[in-house]
């Protein structure tokens, strides 16, 4: 698993044909909400505890 | 016709011919072809009938030679169901391409070469099931991270870690998580017997691949209308959870579900 892999997969989710470039002032202080966080937590879980089929 | 086989000593097999028309009928456009299709046919509990598609070829009316149907995820399938388990039954019909004239009789048209005994007269289309002992020929689950790794390592799910924050395009786009405990698939994987590998020569060789996957997720930030806001993305197969010895092109020996 490389980084330019898993730079493709978001590329591809996100629908978008390069890495935004994003300061550090843009992310400084952004807080992730409840919402946010908890759904994220959820899908990890979730990846932990299910297997999906392969190749 | 079995092969190579421990568990299925048992299996017997049973060919059954349903013969629906007796109706003549002419070969006619250079190109007519027929489809032919496997089912695996199971009978519900209260006697009803289910049919999954299997496979489906069309194969030419002027022409002869071996058509191969994969039954491999069917015969997987039914292997794992709980005893008592029905026969495996696997239904093959032949159906003209075009409906039309004889189209009632096209199972005529397809024939079956006849099998062991020479000089047999009605041919039976043939299963062939090889199995292979996964503990010879499988993957071996985790590698032994006290084990340097070397061209005779078996098939095995390696650790390893991603540091997201350490690539430079991931910098204040990827919030969560700032790397994560990744495993790739390692090793070498036993080869079919030469007779086999001879028989299916578009099997390819065996390797060691990510068979079971789940999926990676992230808060990523993103822009939208001058505001940047965070949100959660799913990226899928990014987790391999357990790597197994296969061919290209043929099914992985693993659970499957219904």
């Amino acid at each position: 698993l490389t980084g330019e892999q898993i730079l493709d997969s978001l590329l591809q989710q996100l629908h978008l044909r390069q890495a935004p470039v994003l300061d550090r002032a843009d992310v400084e202080g952004l807080a992730i909400p409840a919402h946010v966080r908890a759904q994220y937590l959820a899908l990890l879980q979730h990846s932990r505890r299910d297997r999906s089929r392969g190749k | 016709r079995f092969s190579l086989s421990q568990s299925f000593r048992e299996v017997v097999g049973k060919f059954l011919l349903s013969d629906a028309a007796l109706r003549r009928h002419g070969l006619s456009p250079r190109h007519a072809r027929a489809r032919v299709t496997i089912e695996w046919l199971r009978v519900r509990e209260d006697g009803s009938n289910r049919t999954s598609l299997i496979d489906s070829k069309l194969v030419s009316l002027h022409e002869s030679g071996w058509k191969t149907f994969d039954v491999t995820e069917a015969v997987t399938f039914w292997q794992q169901l709980g005893q008592p388990r029905q026969p495996l039954l696997l239904l093959v019909s032949v159906h003209r391409e075009h409906l039309g004239p004889g189209a009632s009789s096209a199972h005529k048209l397809v024939r079956f070469a006849p099998q062991g005994e020479p000089g047999g007269v009605q041919g039976e289309p043939q299963l062939e099931l090889h199995t292979l002992d996964l503990k010879d020929y499988g993957a071996q689950g985790n590698c032994d991270p006290e084990v340097p790794l070397t061209e005779g390592t078996r098939c095995c799910r390696q650790e390893m870690f991603v540091d997201l924050q350490g690539m430079k395009w991931a910098e204040n786009w990827i919030l969560e998580p700032p790397g994560f405990v990744a495993h790739e698939c390692v090793g070498s994987c036993r080869q079919l017997p030469e007779p086999l590998s001879f028989k299916w020569p578009f099997l390819g060789p065996r390797r060691c691949i990510a068979s079971e996957t789940a999926a990676l997720p992230m808060i990523v930030s993103i822009q939208e209308g001058g505001r940047t806001r965070p949100r959660v993305v799913s990226l899928p197969n990014m987790r391999v959870k357990q790597c197994s010895c296969a061919s290209d092109g043929a099914p992985v020996p693993s659970r499957l579900e219904p």
